[in-house]
């Protein structure tokens, strides 16, 4: 798999390795996909890159790929922000080759990290027909989640047609954050857009949400969309190949 | 006090 702008896979990487060390990555003709839950099982990461949005890409036959995000995102440090990626796994072999060249070729670097065994465990995720979808620009969220992280540990997320606010309360208080409806969207990148069919109230472990907001250098705009007693899904598109999705488990009053 | 719900609760174990 070669991707002209590898920085494109340093930030997948990124936006997965908090949340898991380690994932086994699904290889197969139509591209790569994996899917993966943190140890606590209340979050998981599921992601696709078609091989149509790669510049190359060959896959004789599918591969399960046991690979360390931590070794991974180590590796992809040392690659220059313009370099193109090659990945690639010989037949039978035993680890991955990561290679990387610079723009004007002139540098060529190449790593080999050892692949690992794991087992895979894989949920069946429903399609779900949301109540509610929000789009928003992506360091918006990213900021609210920082920010709600200073009063408390569980973020509610309401919805109403007006628009979505997220609250949090803790020791220190309490404090919430209100976004209205874009009405004219002149930049899409920058509106808030909340599509809803019906209204609802959530409430989430902000430490996830921070952690998907890991991937957010992915895409300017981020997905969420909620149902009552439903995982949230968190969705970065990644442009022109696929998208990485985040659910999340509700936290229930007792 | 909330609860913290776990995946599998909504995700069958394919």
């Amino acid at each position: 798999a070669r991707l002209l702008h590898g920085s494109i896979f340093a930030k997948v990487i990124e936006g997965l390795r908090e949340l898991v060390n380690e994932a086994t990555w699904e290889c197969s003709g139509n591209g790569i996909t994996l899917q993966a839950m943190d140890s606590s099982h209340v979050a998981l990461v599921s992601l696709v890159m078609r091989s149509e949005g790669f510049e190359s890409y060959r896959c004789d036959r599918n591969m399960s790929l046991g690979i360390s995000l931590v070794s991974m995102s180590k590796v992809l440090k040392t690659m220059g922000k313009d370099d193109s990626l090659t990945i690639r796994v010989n037949d039978d072999s035993d680890s991955i080759i990561i290679a990387m060249e610079s723009q004007n070729q002139d540098k060529f670097a190449d790593y080999e990290l050892r692949l690992m065994d794991l087992d895979s465990e894989h949920l069946g995720i429903p399609d779900t027909d949301y109540s509610c979808a929000i789009k928003m620009p992506s360091s918006e969220f990213s900021r609210i989640c920082r920010d709600m992280s200073i009063m408390g540990d569980s973020v509610l997320i309401c919805t109403t047609k007006e628009g979505v606010k997220f609250s949090a309360k803790g020791d220190l208080g309490q404090g919430s954050i209100r976004l209205v409806q874009t009405t004219n969207i002149e930049k899409e990148e920058e509106a808030v857009i909340i599509e809803m069919k019906e209204a609802v109230a959530l409430t989430f472990a902000v430490r996830y949400l921070s952690m998907f907001c890991k991937a957010a250098p992915l895409s300017p705009q981020v997905g969420l969309s909620l149902s009552e007693d439903t995982p949230l899904m968190c969705e970065f598109k990644i442009a022109e190949m696929g998208h990485v999705r985040f659910y999340l488990a509700p936290k229930i009053e007792d | 006090v909330q609860m913290q719900n776990l995946l599998f609760r909504f995700f069958s174990d394919a």
